[in-house]
Formats: structure tokens, C-alpha cells, sequence
């Protein structure tokens, strides 16, 4: 296994995930 | 880079750790009747000097204890309980001057503040929390976070102290619908927080707005891992896991920690390092911390084990002190040493 089996890596994740979480 | 398979740390390591990466700087003992359970390392001001104290907890007291000069030291404070015994001390970053205990049987009942009032230097006790408390924690920026109730009746809260531990304000975070058993801030982004579930998920939180952010099914070899440690770098989540349940296998031997690399936009994660028992170690994990890139153990043989996650092996091992077993091990977040301590009370402070 390696970094490619675990899918789009984004440097931003923390602030995408809280945009597209339920308030 | 990519990440390549697992690497299992601590086999074999018998001939490469080295035994004086760790020093004794000092020892003392506790005298108490009732059983040692808890040893932390903190800041106190005393007459507006910080000073690095150490704080030991046994059943039915909490002792605060300063440095003199000659390497020994002296007991200041002391807390009584005579309800409920003492089941862990909680440290919360960036407070002076104030302990946080969590007391109960089994579980947890209550995390109490212990304090000193500013006229008398007397020892004062508050209740912060109660109920079914199932995991707590204190973070940066003087907050505790716990969770109490299971499932759907579970509430996770966030507790802001004042700088001077008094006066506080208090949050809630999305609970998940499963039971949170730890939790871990996230190095490198500081409003992140993680949680591991009974049902082997890590959770993610946003703590400004509360919002959970993700649930990441982690792999289902080890059941109710303890999270020790995460931080975030070139957008993967690396976390510091200790297995305390994992059977011993043929390939690997014990497993006791574990570095697990997840992508929180896919939920995706690989195991990418094992740290096992050196060859010729038996036991399982009693109770271990992890600090930066060190990661202490202790064993139920009785012996303490420290690994290097970043050069992946075993580097040190404590045998018991005087035939005594150790029963506790915490790195000091107030420099770099390893505090060891054994059921009857003895501390022992050791540089790394």
C-alpha cells in the first residue's frame, strides 16, 4: 500500500471539510 | 514521498537500543497508604516564579511536590479525597496553578479542580464535571474537553478556563451516535480535534464552530485503540495509536504502538509503522504516552520500553527498579525527561 491508495490529498482539508460539514 | 508498506518497529532490537539514552536525574517517594496511580509534570507559580513541580496522585491524594536545588524534592500541596479515589490526573496546557483530577471506581464520575486560594495558600477543591464520564483531556489555549453518556445521549463539551484557572466557559461539540473512549488534539492545526470510538472509528472536530467534520473507519485488528498523538503535515493526518487489547501474532509479536497515516477527505488510512516488543520481551501494554517522537510503554512484565518513531526501533528498555514493577510512565511537558513511577509510591525522574 502507499499514499496513492488513499485517494486526492488536499493541504486545505481542514478548512474544506468544515465549508461542506453540517453547521 | 510515498508511503511505503507497514515497517515493524522493535524487531529484532535487542542489539540496538542503547541503554543509557536514559539517565536517572532524581528520585523520591510518596508515602501513602493507598496505591499510586497517576504522575504529571506542570507549571506552578510561586511568588511570581514559575517553577517545573510534579504532581503525584494515589487514591485518597494528590501531592504537589517542588525542586530544591539538590535534586530533591519537597511536597508543598496536598489534596485529600475521601469520597471517591483518584482514578487519573488530566494536565491542561497553558493554566498555572491548577490540577485537574478525574476520580471514580471503574470509571469516571468527576473531574475535579484543585487549586490553592490566593490569601492562605490553602488547598481547595471544585467540581468541574459529573455523571458517566467516558473520556477527557485538557488542551492548548486552557481548555478540557470530555464526553459523558454513550450513543445518542452523549454530550462532548469544551471547558475554557481563565488564565488564573478561574472563571470558565463551556461549549458543545456535535456528539457522534457512537461512544467516544479518547481524544487528541491536532499538532499543526490548532481548532482540529480527534476522537477514537468503541467502534473503531477516528472522529474529527472543528473546535471553533463545533461541526463534525469526518468519521474515518480505521482498520479492525485492534479493537479499542487510545489515540496518543496527531498532527497534520502536507495534508495527511498522522496519528500516534497504542493497542492496549492486541493479541500477540506470530509475524509481528506485540504490537503496542502503532502510526497510522489518514487522508480526512477520503476517510482513507495505512498503517505505516508497528512498534513491537524487542525479541525477548513478553507482555502486553499496561499504560504508555507519547511526546513529539518518543513513545513510552508500560508493560505488563513490569518493564518500561521506549521507541523512536522517527528511527522506528525499540531504544530503550527500564527493567523494574528493586524488583518492584513499574506501574506508571509519563514524559514531563516541562523539559525532557521520563517520569517512572511503581505502585507503592517511588518516583523516579530520568533524562532522555
Amino acid at each position: 500500500c502507499s499514499t496513492a491508495d488513499l485517494g486526492p490529498i488536499s493541504l486545505n482539508w481542514f478548512e474544506e471539510l468544515s465549508s461542506e460539514a453540517p453547521p | 514521498h510515498s508511503i511505503e508498506q507497514t515497517d515493524v518497529a522493535g524487531l529484532p532490537a535487542q542489539d540496538t537500543w542503547n541503554p543509557s539514552s536514559l539517565q536517572l536525574v532524581s528520585k523520591f517517594k510518596n508515602p501513602s497508604s493507598s496505591c499510586s496511580v497517576d504522575v504529571s509534570a506542570m507549571w506552578w507559580d510561586r511568588a511570581g516564579a514559575q517553577e517545573p513541580c510534579i504532581v503525584t496522585a494515589c487514591e485518597d491524594v494528590v501531592s504537589l511536590w517542588k525542586p530544591l536545588d539538590t535534586l530533591q524534592w519537597e511536597k508543598v500541596h496536598t489534596w485529600h479525597f475521601t469520597e471517591v479515589p483518584v482514578l487519573q490526573i488530566v494536565p491542561v496546557p497553558d493554566v498555572y496553578n491548577l490540577i485537574c483530577v478525574a476520580l471514580g471506581n471503574l470509571e469516571i464520575r468527576e473531574i475535579r479542580a484543585l487549586l490553592c486560594s490566593s490569601g492562605d495558600e490553602s488547598e481547595k477543591q471544585v467540581l468541574l464535571k459529573s455523571g458517566n464520564i467516558k473520556a477527557v483531556l485538557g488542551l492548548t489555549k486552557r481548555r478540557l474537553v470530555s464526553s459523558i453518556g454513550t450513543f445518542c445521549s452523549q454530550q462532548v463539551q469544551i471547558m475554557t478556563f481563565a488564565e488564573d484557572g478561574g472563571s470558565k466557559d463551556e461549549q458543545l461539540l456535535m456528539p457522534p451516535d457512537e461512544t467516544v473512549m479518547t481524544f487528541a488534539e491536532v499538532q499543526g492545526i490548532q481548532d482540529a480535534l480527534l476522537g477514537t470510538t468503541t467502534v473503531n472509528n477516528i472522529v474529527i472536530w472543528n473546535l471553533k464552530t463545533g461541526q463534525l467534520l469526518k468519521k474515518v473507519h480505521i482498520d479492525d485488528s485492534y479493537q479499542a485503540s487510545v489515540c496518543h498523538r496527531a498532527y497534520s503535515e502536507m495534508g495527511l493526518l498522522f496519528v500516534v495509536l497504542s493497542h492496549p487489547c492486541a493479541k500477540e501474532s506470530q509475524a509481528f509479536g506485540s504490537p503496542v504502538f502503532q502510526l497510522l497515516v489518514i487522508n480526512p477527505k477520503t476517510a482513507q488510512s495505512v498503517g505505516v509503522l508497528l512498534c513491537c516488543l524487542p525479541e525477548g520481551q513478553a507482555g502486553r501494554l499496561l499504560e504508555g504516552d507519547v511526546k513529539d517522537h518518543v513513545a513510552a510503554a508500560v508493560l505488563t512484565s513490569g518493564t518500561i520500553a521506549v521507541w523512536d518513531l522517527t528511527l522506528g526501533h525499540c531504544i530503550a528498555l527500564l527493567p523494574p527498579v528493586s524488583n518492584q514493577n513499574w506501574s506508571l510512565v509519563k514524559w514531563s511537558v516541562t523539559d525532557s525527561h521520563l517520569l517512572a513511577g511503581q505502585k507503592d509510591g517511588n518516583i523516579f525522574i530520568y533524562r532522555y
